[in-house]
C-alpha cells in the first residue's frame, strides 16, 4: 500500500470531523470549520486546514450527509484504494449493504466533483 | 503539494532534512553539535549551548582552566570564589567524577507519542493542539519527557525521575549533559546510519554513561510475514559489536555501555485487544484489534508480530526478542573493551506492570493510546526507576558518587542556568 499513511491520516481526520459533528450536534462544516479553529497558525497548520477543507468539503459534506463511514468516503475520494488482488482495508465495522456497492453509490455522488480531476498527489 | 519546491524554502527545507537524517540540530551555529534552539533535535535532545558561537563549549567537556572565566561545560558552575580565589568548577567539580547520560535508541527512547486529546473530538478544544507544531518538529517524539534524558517535569504526575535528572542529583556538576541519540524505525541493522551524531570527546569530555535500547525493531515490521524480516541472533551479535567498536574508539577511559534487553511485546494484545481505541470510545465501535488490523492491512503498522491476532505470531515475535536479549548477555557478560566496561539489563515490563497495579493502576495504562504499541510516560519513568535501583544495587560505581558540594553549588548558582 504506497499510500498506508495516506488511507490512515484521511480516515483519522474524518472520524474526527464526524465524531466533532456528533458531538456538538453540528453540520459537517461547522465541524470542519471547529477543527480549523482548534489549530495553530504556526507551520501553516491553521491554514493547511482551511485550504483542505475548501477543496475536498464539498465532496466530504455529500458523503457525510449520506451517511457514509470515514471508510467509505476516504476510497471514495482515493484517499484509500483497494489494491486488485489485497484485502480491503478498514477501521469501522463493514456497512450492512455490501461494501462494493456502497462504494459505488458514494462514487455516485461526487462524480463529477472538480476535486477529483486532480491527481491527489497534487 | 510539497512545499519544499518553493525556491524560498529549498535551502531551509534541505537543512531541515540534513539535521532529522543525520539526528544533529538544526540550528547549531557552531557546529559543536549542541543548540540553543529547542526541537528539530535541539535542546529537548541534548543539553543545551551555553554558547552557540564557541565550539568549545558544550556540555560534557572537561572545564578549560577549571572555568575561571567562562563555562566551558555548560553546567552553570564557573568564576573565582573571591574568598579564596579558588574557581568554583575546582572547588565544587574536582573528584566528583562527573558523567554523562547517552542513550542510543529507537522511538521507545525518544518517547514517541501522539496526544490523545489530538483525536478525541469529546474533549477538543482551543488547547487540544497547542503542542502540535513543537511535537512536529520533533519527529512526533517527547525526549524532554523521556525516562532516560528528560528534563521537563512529568505530565503524568509521576514522582520517578528520568536518569538524566537522577544523575543530575546525585552530582549538580552533571548538569545538563545527556544526548537521547534515538530515532523512529531505529534498529541494530540501521544504527551506523546515525551513531556518528553521537558527541564526546575521547580526550576533552567527562566519562559517560551509555544505554544502548534497541527494544523493537529488530523482531517489529510492517510486513505481511514479519518472520523472515526480523533481525537473526547472528545479524544482531554482529552489527552490536560494530557499534561497541565505535564507542570504544569515541568514549573517554572510565565509561560504562549499558546493553538493554527487548521486551514480551505479547502483552500489548493481552491488555488491549478487547479495549476501545481513542477513535473507537464515542460509539463503541473500534477496538485495538480492529485498529491494529487497518494498520496490518496497509502494510504500515509498526510491529505486526505482536500487534497481530495470531497467537503464533506472537510468539515466535517474543521467541526471537528472547534471543536476541540472550545475544546481548552473551556479549556483556564475554566481552572486554579499554574504554568501557560492559553490563546487560533486562527490559522487565512484568516489574513495572506489577509495581504499577500495586498503585491501583491497570497495564494497558502503561501504553501509548493512540498507536497502541509505546510505552508511554509513565511506563517510561517506571523503566527508568527499576533500571536506576539495579545499577545502583549492583553497580553502583556506574552512577558515581553523591557529590557533597551539591548544597554549595545549588547556594551559589541556583538552577545552573536551567535546561
Amino acid at each position: 500500500h504506497a499510500n498506508g499513511h495516506v488511507c490512515v491520516g484521511c480516515v483519522v481526520v474524518l472520524s474526527v470531523i464526524e465524531q466533532l459533528a456528533q458531538v456538538h450536534n453540528a453540520t459537517a462544516q461547522a465541524a470542519m470549520e471547529r477543527l480549523c479553529s482548534y489549530l495553530p497558525v504556526k507551520l501553516f497548520l491553521k491554514s493547511t486546514c482551511y485550504l483542505v477543507v475548501r477543496t475536498f468539503g464539498p465532496d466530504i459534506i455529500k458523503l457525510l450527509n449520506a451517511d457514509m463511514s470515514a471508510d467509505v468516503v476516504c476510497h471514495a475520494l482515493e484517499f484509500c484504494e483497494q489494491v486488485p488482488g489485497q484485502p480491503l482495508c478498514h477501521l469501522y465495522p463493514l456497512p450492512k449493504v455490501a461494501w462494493k456497492f456502497t462504494l459505488e453509490k458514494a462514487r455516485e455522488i461526487v462524480k463529477g466533483s472538480p476535486t477529483l480531476k486532480y491527481s491527489r498527489s497534487s | 503539494a510539497d512545499i519544499c519546491c518553493l525556491p524560498f524554502l529549498a535551502k531551509i527545507c534541505q537543512e531541515i532534512k540534513s539535521a532529522i537524517q543525520n539526528s544533529v540540530p538544526f540550528k547549531d551555529v557552531d557546529s559543536d553539535k549542541y543548540s540553543v534552539f529547542p526541537t528539530l533535535r535541539g535542546y529537548h535532545w541534548r543539553g543545551r549551548d551555553c554558547n552557540d558561537s564557541d565550539e568549545m563549549a558544550y556540555p560534557g567537556r572537561r572545564p578549560d582552566n577549571w572555568d575561571a572565566h567562562q563555562d566551558s561545560n555548560c553546567n552553570g558552575i564557573w568564576g573565582v570564589d573571591p574568598k579564596d580565589g579558588i574557581p568554583y568548577e575546582k572547588k565544587f567539580c574536582e573528584g566528583s567524577q562527573p558523567r554523562g547520560i547517552i542513550l542510543l535508541g529507537d522511538s521507545a527512547g525518544a518517547h514517541f507519542h501522539i496526544p490523545p486529546e489530538w483525536i478525541t473530538a469529546s474533549q477538543m478544544s482551543l488547547k487540544s493542539f497547542f503542542n502540535l507544531p513543537t511535537a512536529l518538529t520533533n519527529e512526533l517524539n517527547w525526549p524532554q519527557l523521556s525516562g532516560a534524558t528528560g528534563f521537563l517535569n512529568s505530565t503524568s504526575r509521576m514522582k520517578e525521575n528520568s536518569i538524566y535528572l537522577r544523575l543530575r542529583k546525585r552530582n549538580r556538576c552533571n548538569h545538563r549533559d545527556y544526548q537521547n541519540l534515538s530515532k523512529n524505525g531505529a534498529s541494530s541493522q540501521n544504527l551506523e546510519r546515525f551513531i556518528e551524531s553521537l558527541s564526546r570527546k575521547e580526550l576533552l569530555d567527562h566519562p559517560a554513561i551509555v544505554i544502548y535500547a534497541m527494544i523493537g525493531n529488530d523482531v517489529c515490521s510492517r510486513k505481511i510475514d514479519p518472520v523472515p524480516e526480523m533481525t537473526t541472533p547472528e545479524q544482531f551479535y554482529s552489527k552490536v559489536m560494530e557499534s561497541l567498536k565505535f564507542l570504544n574508539s569515541h568514549l573517554p577511559n572510565g565509561s560504562h555501555v549499558i546493553l538493554y534487553g527487548l521486551p514480551d511485546g505479547a502483552f500489548l494484545w493481552d491488555h488491549l485487544h478487547d479495549r476501545y481505541h481513542p477513535l473507537g470510545q464515542l460509539n463503541e465501535d473500534v477496538t485495538y484489534d480492529q485498529f491494529y488490523s487497518f494498520l496490518s492491512c496497509l502494510q504500515i503498522t509498526p510491529c505486526h508480530g505482536w500487534m497481530s491476532s495470531n497467537q503464533t505470531l506472537r510468539t515466535l515475535t517474543s521467541e526471537r526478542a528472547e534471543q536476541l536479549s540472550n545475544t546481548l548477555k552473551k556479549i556483556a557478560t564475554s566481552k572486554k573493551f579499554t574504554n568501557f566496561d560492559l553490563f546487560y539489563v533486562a527490559f522487565d515490563f512484568q516489574e513495572i506492570t506489577k509495581k504499577w497495579q500495586k498503585r491501583g493502576g491497570q497495564p494497558w495504562q502503561l501504553i501509548e493510546p493512540v498507536d497502541g504499541f509505546h510505552p508511554n510516560e509513565i511506563a517510561l519513568l517506571l523503566l527508568a526507576d527499576g533500571f536506576w535501583n539495579k545499577v545502583q544495587h549492583q553497580w553502583p560505581h556506574i552512577l558515581g558518587k553523591e557529590n557533597p558540594f551539591n548544597p554549595q553549588i545549588e547556594q551559589v548558582f541556583g538552577d545552573q542556568g536551567g535546561h
